[in-house]
């Protein structure tokens, strides 16, 4: 049986060469990740990350078209629209929990953990547009078991910690690509550098972490 | 569940950066399949902060830079969703569905995710059996109207090594089939699988799909999942 697999966190030596030992990121991201034993059989590895941009930032955002959309899903959709993709800070995110199916209560949960990191993002580093705008610019995402609650005072317990582990070198990277993950049996970090035809002599950076390894069959929207 | 978070410090327009999104999404992540089941939670996030120029004019729709921007971010997001099926759970192979010379794009990605979530070609991939029949009834019953022509159909397996093709079914009609070569393609752990719907000489309609094999494993795995 594997949670966060294999269950003692090391990679497969087939799946080794998949996950990047060095990298280059985006500059004005940080990211960060921290333990709130979202799944109680979790009693190991990082299961919240945080993906943050410096300065207010544009934002985009696709999402599944089940109708049965999870609590995370409408509230970062309403978040987007709110302030119109502008503005955004970046997002939250937890694994071991999905906070799908919860009802009113979990959009409240998500509701909750997008709030308490954007004010703690905001008192990190203050921009003039954050002074005058209290409402939420950090989206919310989660993954893992449907049905269940999330633990949210755990993670709001937790969240002051992730906050403050938030940095821009690889570690941070894949420690955070780790966080995400379920059972996935390794984390998944790519990042590349290129220029475009209008900004001579830029190297521009582009960084992506993504997870997934079952209920894959995605037509996002 | 898929998640996916995406920066760069390009200077993206905000309206540019959603086309962006929405454009290289449907080539990549909506082009997987792991098991079938679309989740309640996929969400893709793609910010902008545009640290790398600061002053610089914002990138917007259909300059020369967006249409760079676009072949960087869908290369990009093809090999992250790449990643994803290469870690399906249980999972021992890559397998590469390409459908080509469908009467339209719609009915290329139909076949090819019919072929592509067939529990039967899965087992089949897994177990490492050159099984075409589940592959041609798969196409058979995709849904729609993929307007197949059982007569020119054609089947094939192309090794990951860049050795010859296999073919399995021409214009319908089955090949004599090396089985030892079979083995030999089944064994590597990436594999695509090329189908040609039609004689046509002009390519109208063309799609690839990602997928794996189905094994053991998978029902391991989420037989107790929630407990």
């Amino acid at each position: 049986r594997r949670y966060s697999a294999p269950t003692d966190g090391a990679i497969p030596p087939n799946k080794a060469k998949y996950v990047p030992t060095e990298g280059t990121y985006p500059k004005g991201f940080v990211v960060g990740s921290a333990h709130a034993q979202v799944k109680a059989s979790n009693t190991k590895f990082d299961d919240l990350a945080l993906i943050a941009s410096e300065t207010p930032c544009s934002a985009a955002l696709v999402t599944t078209q089940n109708h049965f959309q999870a609590a995370p899903v409408s509230v970062s959709k309403k978040i987007m629209f709110q302030h119109q993709s502008k503005s955004i800070r970046g997002v939250v995110i937890n694994s071991g929990c999905a906070n799908a199916v919860t009802g009113k209560g979990g959009r409240e949960d998500a509701m909750r953990m997008a709030k308490l990191t954007h004010d703690l993002l905001n008192k990190r580093n203050p921009t003039e547009d954050d002074q005058d705008v209290s409402a939420i610019r950090t989206l919310v995402m989660s993954t893992g078991v449907i049905g269940q609650r999330l633990p949210i005072d755990r993670i709001e317990a937790k969240i002051p910690t992730l906050v403050e582990s938030l940095g821009n070198t690889h570690d941070h990277w894949l420690r955070s690509a780790r966080a995400i993950c379920t059972t996935d049996t390794f984390p998944k970090l790519l990042s590349r550098q290129f220029t475009l035809p209008s900004y001579p002599g830029i190297t521009f950076s582009i960084a992506g972490m993504t997870k997934g390894a079952g209920m894959i069959h995605p037509n996002m929207a | 569940t898929l998640l996916g978070v995406i920066c760069t410090d390009a200077p993206i327009q905000k309206t540019a950066l959603r086309t962006l999104l929405s454009t290289a999404t449907n080539s990549s992540f909506n082009r997987i399949t792991v098991d079938g089941d679309t989740s309640t939670n996929d969400s893709v996030a793609l910010f902008a902060n545009g640290m790398a120029a600061p002053g610089s004019d914002v990138l917007e729709k259909q300059s020369e830079d967006y249409k760079e921007m676009n072949k960087v971010l869908t290369s990009f997001m093809e090999d992250l969703a790449k990643l994803i099926v290469r870690d399906g759970e249980g999972a021992t192979k890559f397998v590469t569905v390409r459908v080509t010379k469908a009467d339209n794009h719609t009915a290329a990605h139909v076949v090819a995710n019919s072929i592509a979530t067939s529990a039967l070609v899965k087992t089949a991939l897994y177990g490492k059996d050159a099984n075409w029949g589940r592959i041609l009834c798969a196409i058979g019953y995709a849904p729609g109207n993929t307007c197949i022509r059982p007569n020119q159909t054609s089947v094939s397996f192309i090794p990951a090594d860049g050795s010859e093709e296999l073919k399995l079914l021409v214009n319908g009609e089955p090949q004599a089939v090396d089985e030892a070569r079979a083995a030999t393609i089944l064994e590597m752990e990436d594999l695509e699988i090329l189908v040609k719907l039609s004689n046509k000489e002009k390519d109208v309609g063309e799609a690839t799909v990602y997928t794996c094999d189905f094994s053991h494993e998978y029902v391991t795995i989420n037989g107790d999942y929630r407990t």
